[in-house]
């Protein structure tokens, strides 16, 4: 049974793709396979793993619109094992072109069933909207939403807004949409911003915020301009062990269920 | 002559919103007439300044789709004597539905035709994408679009897509736009990332970066929880004096044209 996750948050700049990455990376570590799709039009998963998002084949942008399958663009992160469906800029225009499509949520849902059961995991990157491109995303979630918050008081703000797309989401086009849990990003242990912001949202979800932490640590702002996920940059840094504590969390948690 | 600038960057989290607010508040400061406008569904510029998303009585929702004028929705920050057209959830479907409108590029721009005058300065805070909300803003902004960039490597990315949708506005709908600037922020002086960024940015916009950089400050990222600009907040921080020779340095520029 493949694990479908989305990493979303409308609220720009929180770690979505650097929770995408790294995580997708300490899954496969883990033995798992996996695959990453990139369904934001900045493409930053793409590049972040070394591809060049203006020179690819054919794009989550062909996958959506229906002209190409997965196995045309389907690549690999050779060193950490992570495969990718990845994105171009042409997703730009994706929303204006799905809107009077039929069936237009169910697109990215859709075009994963002929090599869903080729992976374990699949963790979908998404932009920072509540789009369609977003809405796609959540509809195709089998195992529901992973929302990376920032450790600052305007990320707080956004995340009733997520919570009730992913109510209408869970409503007209996805019965098993839930929230699977909230990680908390770049957290700063000198400021008590941070510990205020953690608290906050402890409060407001009790029991889905992941005990893991990811710390703010420059090597995960580095990583992206080497196109290594962390788990191949710097292991060791204090940003690798937060996002292979994780790893090891989320697995431990489907495992049980 | 108003002087009308859209603060935009389709990369998340790079300070959109805390560029807009403090160098509105620090442009008032100067003795300017200050309008902020918020178009981002987040609401973050409206919450920031104190106000509540949720009980504004017309936000810039009703005022792109012609239901309210901009005298029904104005808002004053006392203390800085900002005053705001503030945004709200509402704006989430307003891509949709402004899809088949007539004119829809231009429906900000001509809806500020009644009080521009009154202003000497509008900013405009644009949501993290390049959607018909941000065309409205480029097409509305007479002098220019000023780009917030994170000293980030994820955030250069971005910047070539930025440039492409700004020349199409130019083509098709705002012959004046131009790059009024480039604002490097959140610079970390202990890490080397910052500074490559920074030098790589100005040698890709020779003479368009700001002389003025905001350094990461915590008081910046504080502010908003308590609905306060930073020239209010902590008019003595690192943060606030960024803010302050940005809006100088604009001004200065502004004048000798
Ligand atoms: N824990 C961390 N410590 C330090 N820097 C981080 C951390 N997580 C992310 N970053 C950096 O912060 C910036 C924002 O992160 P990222 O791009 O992953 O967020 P995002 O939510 O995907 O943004 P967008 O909304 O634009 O898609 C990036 O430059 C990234 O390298
Ligand atoms: N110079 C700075 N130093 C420290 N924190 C900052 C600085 N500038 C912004 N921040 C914080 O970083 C986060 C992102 O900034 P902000 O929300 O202004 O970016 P944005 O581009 O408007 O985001 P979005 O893409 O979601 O609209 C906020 O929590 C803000 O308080
Ligand atoms: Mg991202
Ligand atoms: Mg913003």
């Amino acid at each position: 049974m493949t694990i479908i996750y989305a990493i979303a948050n409308q609220k720009g700049g929180v770690g979505k793709t650097t929770s995408t990455i790294n995580l997708a990376a300490y899954l496969a570590d883990a033995g798992m396979r996996v695959l990453l799709i990139d369904i934001d039009p900045q493409s930053n998963a793409t590049s972040a793993l070394g591809f060049n998002k203006n020179t690819v084949e054919a794009s989550t942008y062909d996958l959506l619109l229906g002209t190409a399958q997965p196995q045309d663009m389907l690549l690999c992160h050779e060193e950490s094992e992570v495969s990718l469906l990845p994105a171009n800029p042409a997703l730009a225009g994706a929303e204006v072109e799905l809107v009077n499509m039929m069936a237009r949520e169910y697109r990215l849902k859709t075009s994963l069933e002929s090599i869903a059961e080729q992976f374990d995991y699949i963790l979908i990157d998404c932009p920072p909207s509540l789009s369609l491109l977003t809405i796609n995303a959540l509809t195709a979630a089998s195992h529901g939403v992973i929302i990376p918050v920032q450790c600052e008081y305007l990320a707080l703000e956004g995340l009733t807004q997520l919570q009730q797309t992913i109510q209408m989401v869970r409503q007209h086009l996805n019965r098993r949409l839930r929230i699977r849990g909230l990680v908390m990003t770049m957290y700063d242990a000198r400021t008590n911003l941070s510990r205020q912001v953690v608290q906050e949202v402890r409060e407001h979800y009790p029991g889905l915020v992941f005990r893991a932490i990811i710390p703010r640590n420059i090597r995960l702002s580095e990583a992206p301009s080497y196109g290594q996920p962390i788990s191949v940059y710097t292991p060791n840094s204090a940003g690798a062990l937060g996002y292979k504590v994780l790893a090891a969390e989320i697995i431990q948690g489907d495992m049980s269920k």
